[in-house]
């Protein structure tokens, strides 16, 4: 299916640590 | 906060492109494919480990472009398209390059145009002496509602003030002709 995803919800994930 | 499962970039995953210019060889030489992403962490990850654009030396650029879309006019899936251009002025590249650049980025792999999201080919970034550049490529210059719709959520995203007007050029007028020359087919 199709994602949209909005610009706060992506930058909310800039700064997270990598976790595996 | 975000969950911890990957959060898919579909239905694309994208290419990163790097151009480096170098006059001794041919233009296609100087085009590398960085990676590609598809995941929201693995854009972040790459982003976090390339230059920021403002940093890149004049003559380079990047792209992002749907897997299966080379950053060129000669890709089938670009001939026939054209681009929403942001052309900069020499000092914007310290205090907006950067900003534009990412919030291009975002709009792309957000898929923010809607369902006219599919007409996105890509963007591409030119760090130039004479003023930076940036370019949203899309598939089918004659289809007017998908273009405008793209350009106005673009350049409201960009935060361009309602007296900046942004061109956009079909690919197949830009080739023929110099870059400042290339007429407008639409403008918002």
């Amino acid at each position: 299916g199709k994602k949209q995803y909005d610009r706060e919800f992506l930058l909310d994930f800039q700064f997270m640590p990598a976790c595996i | 906060p975000p969950g911890h499962s990957p959060h898919s970039l579909t239905p694309s995953r994208w290419a990163l492109w790097f151009f480096k210019n170098d006059r001794s060889r041919a233009w296609q030489d100087n085009l590398h494919l960085v990676t590609k992403v598809d995941t929201v962490e693995d854009f972040w990850a790459m982003y976090g480990h390339i230059q920021l654009a403002s940093k890149l030396s004049s003559g380079c650029d990047y792209a992002l472009f749907k897997d299966g879309i080379e950053p060129m006019w000669e890709d089938s899936k670009n001939k026939r398209g054209g681009r929403w251009l942001i052309s900069l002025a020499k000092q914007q590249r310290h205090s907006e390059l950067d900003r534009l650049w990412l919030e291009t980025l975002l709009c792309l792999i957000g898929e923010s145009f809607a369902e006219h999201s599919r007409e996105v080919c890509g963007a591409v970034l030119n760090v130039r002496t004479k003023g930076d550049k940036i370019a949203v490529w899309t598939r089918e210059a004659e289809n007017q509602a998908g273009v405008l719709h793209i350009g106005r959520i673009y350049k409201e995203r960009l935060g361009l003030s309602t007296k900046t007007i942004i061109g956009y050029q079909a690919h197949a007028d830009t080739a023929t002709k110099s870059n400042s020359l290339a007429k407008n087919k639409f403008v918002v």
